[in-house]
């Protein structure tokens, strides 16, 4: 009988041996067929990406560079597939960012480039490629990389939309402070949304839901914090850009509303350990429209006050806002000509764009900065559930 | 003492553009 004689991990190189012809049948099964929320939720984060770098890292072994580039081209052209084919499911296309990441990382720590060895244990090292140099293809994944954060922002992007006005600006959370009926009795509020009325909790829970998966799927921290910040940026942008559109929402008690949601944003970055990620400074031309709403609005002092308050503000939009400013009750005045006509004087000097409305189609540019793995290869054990047994530890 | 390593060759690689342009012309000679 042939004895099965277990190999210790020391003894393994870190590879995996593939015949060509299973080429089709890995990409197949790791890739286009691999479900994010079925096998793949009960893997190590980013064991896709290792597991193609290791069969990588056998054909460089071999010295087989046709091997090498149609691996790669393969994997390349299976992951843009697969976010074709399901690119609009969020947890997909951060399943495979996420992945994507790994395996540019992968290619910089095992190039024998010594820049990116600086963390690399002695094993490490030793499993560097050996006879092929693939900075160009590490080009490649960069772009391709560059392309599934575009998407995953997207994604998020479309999911976030129908909730920013109603939960950042239509729904009251705040009593007491909504509108005072002439009558002198309180507008009824409901702590309660109406059903279908989305809420800023439904917003925060959004993010959690994002942050939650990100994090499962093993998504670089550093490209968690780009993700965060072009969100906010986006709540920012759609929340201001509706509000500089709608008499109905310049008023002190918006004002006060906006400035709470906008607290609880922030309470959000706290608690996910995201307050230098940059995000809330995106915040700040929304944060300067509610204090505006706020603020008193009527001598020359006022202006001046408005004036270096509302940096990140165009004279376009303090002008509008201004203009839009309803007051709660009879007692109070609208803004008056005059007073807009001096703001406009003091701002006349200001070098800036004349655009009312902000962009909110704008991407910050991304980055993936380096980070290696402290994964030793040559301990991966790969999950019978991801029907890859043609796959040879070596 | 160990001979030093030999360089390693640089693969010359198609941008993500060329990449898919050549996948797409592929799919299209397959049946």
């Amino acid at each position: 009988h042939p004895v099965n004689i277990p190999r210790r991990e020391k003894d393994f190189q870190g590879m995996l041996e593939y015949k060509r012809e299973d080429e089709m049948k890995l990409v197949k099964n790791l890739i286009l067929e691999l479900k994010p929320r079925g096998v793949a939720v009960n893997l190590i984060p980013g064991l896709p990406a290792y597991i193609l770098f290791m069969c990588l890292r056998h054909a460089d072994y071999l010295n087989d560079d046709q091997k090498v580039r149609t691996l790669l081209t393969s994997t390349i052209n299976s992951i843009k597939k697969i976010l074709k084919k399901r690119g609009d499911d969020f947890e997909t296309v951060s399943f495979w960012l996420a992945n994507t990441c790994r395996f540019l990382h992968c290619l910089k720590q095992y190039s024998g480039d010594e820049a990116f060895m600086k963390h690399n244990t002695q094993r490490q090292n030793e499993h560097c490629l050996s006879n092929f140099d693939l900075a160009e293809y590490r080009q490649v994944i960069s772009d391709l990389a560059i392309q599934i954060y575009q998407q995953l922002i997207k994604c998020m992007e479309n999911i976030l939309q129908p909730m920013i006005v109603s939960g950042m600006l239509e729904h009251e959370t705040i009593q007491g402070v909504s509108g005072v009926k002439p009558t002198g009795l309180r507008k009824r509020t409901s702590s309660i949304a109406d059903e279908g009325t989305y809420t800023l909790d439904s917003i925060l829970r959004q993010l959690n839901a994002f942050h939650s998966i990100m994090c499962q799927h093993g998504t670089d921290p550093e490209l968690i914090k780009q993700v965060v910040k072009q969100l906010f940026y986006i709540i920012g942008a759609v929340t201001l850009n509706n509000l500089l559109l709608r008499k109905d929402m310049c008023s002190w008690s918006k004002g006060m509303q906006i400035r709470y949601n906008v607290s609880q944003l922030e309470e959000w970055l706290r608690d996910k350990g995201l307050m230098t990620c940059g995000a809330k400074e995106t915040l700040e031309p929304l944060i300067q429209a509610a204090q505006l709403l706020q603020v008193k609005k009527k001598t020359d002092e006022d202006a001046e006050a408005i004036c270096s308050m509302c940096q990140a503000l165009t004279t376009a939009q303090i002008v509008k806002v201004l203009n839009l400013y309803t007051p709660v009750n009879e007692f109070e005045e609208r803004v008056s000509v005059a007073f807009i006509r001096t703001i406009q004087t003091r701002l006349r000097d200001r070098c800036e764009s004349p655009q009312l409305l902000m962009d909110t189609k704008m991407i910050y540019p991304v980055t993936f900065p380096f980070s290696p793995s402290c994964v030793a290869l040559e301990t991966i054990q790969i999950p019978g559930s991801l029907n890859l047994a043609f796959l040879t530890r070596v | 003492p160990r001979p030093p390593p030999r360089p390693r060759i640089l693969l010359k690689a198609p941008t993500l553009a060329e990449m898919e342009e050549m996948n797409l012309s592929e799919e299209e000679e397959s049946p």
